[in-house]
């Protein structure tokens, strides 16, 4: 099984960990506060779980953190601490440092000190989030490249009774339905030309985000 | 213009209000914190910023929130003032209020106070980058329903120069070919049967979960 250090148990180290071990990975978990130590082993989110100062390149070795391919710093509020641990954990040879970063200039300061990858988990949600209440219709995004994209939109009115063949999507608008949603739970894949699309149902169609913007949503 | 409003300027919090400002649509940023309401206008996220407490709804009412149609509540490590700013909204007769909660026990308390929508940006971010360790193929992931999924793979070695029409994924697999890479940057969409696939590209495909998980990757 792979194995897996984490770095800071905050909200999104926890997630790292739970996710990776409800997934049968080795995941040993690190905090300097003792509490958060001891609850993470509680909720059964890790194999193992210590408490050490991760600025320590000492406390990092001693734990055997230097012998984890991929190591996770999941340390936000505290830039230093994020920039110290992830310079320690470079020089001493881990393979992939994955980061989590607060802000532009922090990320910037990860790549500088050899971070592999870094992660903005609140802007990435927060534009997330911004793209639905500006676009209400588009319930859900899936970006190719900076021109094309898999979006999931709310069938719109105008669509309302009409079958898929009679659409015409690909000839009006360049966009190619590859979903048509039944109800709120279940899609149905590569839905047959006939297929009459009501409103409330959702569709999922991919092309250019040139003819995504034209469609009448 | 669409007109939000957006109750803490914390990390997620300032995303959302400057993603939406660069959308052209009309913010009011609000914090408990006066540095933070400054820092909002200075680096422009926002319209207006704004000075209080939402946990009094006299402030509140002053500061014109109950007017808008859209409140966004981004107090994730203050439970209380989450709950309490959320139920003040409600019950002023505010339409939509999006709260974001740092744990289960908070997103269950804040739906009990009437919230329109609760995110959870760590949880979700670091379920991501979980997802994408354990599974280093798959690129990137677009849940459908809980059993199809598009998946965006880098193309395993077995199917290294071969055409589309030779891999007969559908009779084989039972997904669809959406889009081929060209290089990092560019994709095409619904590529032609004879277009030949080589190692280090990336292809997305559509289809049911169970069927992603047969590919050699
Ligand atoms: N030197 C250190 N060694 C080990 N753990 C540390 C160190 N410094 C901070 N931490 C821990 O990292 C965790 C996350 O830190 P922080 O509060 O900065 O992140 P955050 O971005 O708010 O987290 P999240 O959003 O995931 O809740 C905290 O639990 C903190 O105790
Ligand atoms: N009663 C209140 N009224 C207005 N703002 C408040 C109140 N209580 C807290 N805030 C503000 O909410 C912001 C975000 O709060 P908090 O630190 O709990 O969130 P967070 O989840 O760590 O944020 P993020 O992850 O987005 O950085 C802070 O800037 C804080 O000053």
């Amino acid at each position: 099984a792979r194995h897996f250090a984490i770095i800071g148990l905050g909200r999104f180290g926890r997630a790292v960990a739970s996710a990776l071990h409800s997934m049968g990975c080795e995941v040993l978990g690190t905090d300097i506060n003792e509490k958060l130590v001891a609850q993470a082993l509680t909720d059964k989110i890790a194999s193992h779980a210590i408490q050490l100062d991760s600025t320590e390149p000492t406390a990092l070795k001693e734990a055997g953190i230097f012998e984890f391919d991929t190591v996770i710093v999941a340390i936000g509020n505290y830039v230093q601490e994020s920039i110290i641990t992830t310079l320690n954990l470079k020089e001493a040879g881990v393979k992939t440092v994955i980061a989590k970063a607060s802000s532009e200039i922090h990320g910037k300061l990860l790549d500088r000190v050899g971070a592999d990858q870094v992660v903005f988990p609140e802007y990435e949600a927060g534009c997330a989030l911004a793209h639905t209440l500006t676009k209400p219709a588009i319930l859900d995004r899936f970006d190719l490249d900076p021109d094309h994209s898999i979006v999931e939109i709310l069938i719109p009115a105008e669509f309302d009774g009409k079958t898929i063949a009679e659409l015409e999507l690909r000839r009006c608008y360049g966009l190619t339905i590859l979903a048509v949603s039944e109800n709120d739970q279940k899609f149905e894949i590569n839905p047959f030309p006939n297929r009459r699309l009501r409103k409330g149902m959702a569709m999922v169609v991919i092309g250019s985000n040139k003819d995504i913007k034209r469609l009448p949503i």
